[in-house]
């Protein structure tokens, strides 16, 4: 359950992102914040840095959609599925989608956007589900406080050995 | 009185909602090819460290009822 197939992951430490469109239920900034301290979960752990471009092509291309959206793999709704992310790769490699038939905050009410967001980039990055309850990459989604969130050490200790400690 | 549901009608839906969300996020891979539903289901409950019944239990209900995220717990 720990990582994808073939363990994908990128090659360089430096990736870009790109935020191609925004979900109505937040400020464009509140959005951008949020997505940039859920890159920061893992780029605080390991040598990997995160570089936002605007235009150019980005390796991981951040979307919110609703039902089908052009990947075959249909959003359905509110609840259920949140979002949903793929590994490492050229194309849709590394994109992470977002539905937007649920309602995204910044705080604990319906879904919060940082966490989900975190998790997502988990699965960009070429990290599986774990089964460890608590883990940030355990599928199911439960609100701990953003403001004190910590990466558990079960996602700390995956990520680090695709990608080696912030130090080396 | 309102028509009792037939038990067998209820356990028909719940078969075909197991059976939805273990395609969605436990898919059938080419090591499981021969797996039974009850073996799929009991693969499911051991990932999320549930009482491993292979039937679908009030706590794998639960369970799937939760908002997660779309990508399959068992990757190929």
């Amino acid at each position: 359950y720990k990582t994808f197939p073939g363990n994908p992951r990128w090659k360089r430490t430096h990736l870009t992102y790109k935020i191609v469109n925004y979900t109505p239920d937040l400020p464009q900034k509140k959005v951008d914040d949020a997505i940039r301290r859920a890159f920061m979960v893992w780029s605080d752990v390991t040598p990997l840095q995160f570089r936002r471009v605007f235009k150019t092509h980005a390796d991981i291309v951040i979307r919110f959609a609703r039902r089908e959206h052009g990947d075959g793999q249909p959003f359905d709704g509110r609840g259920a599925v949140l979002a949903h992310a793929f590994y490492p790769g050229e194309g849709i490699g590394g994109d992470a989608h977002f539905d937007d038939d649920e309602r995204w905050s910044e705080v604990n009410q319906e879904v919060n956007l940082f966490l989900v967001a975190a998790h997502e980039f988990g699965h960009s990055l070429g990290l599986g589900h774990s089964n460890v309850r608590g883990a940030l990459m355990y599928p199911s989604y439960s609100y701990v406080n953003p403001a004190t969130f910590r990466l558990p050490e079960d996602d700390r200790r995956r990520i680090q050995k695709l990608y080696g400690t912030k130090s080396s | 009185f309102p028509a009792q549901l037939k038990p067998e009608s209820r356990s028909d839906t719940d078969t075909e909602k197991i059976k939805a969300y273990l395609d969605k996020f436990f898919p059938i891979l080419e090591k499981t090819q021969s797996l039974s539903l009850e073996e799929r289901i009991k693969e499911m409950q051991r990932f999320f460290h549930l009482t491993v019944t292979g039937k679908l239990n009030a706590e794998t209900e639960e369970t799937m009822k939760q908002p997660r995220c779309g990508v399959p717990d068992t990757a190929d």
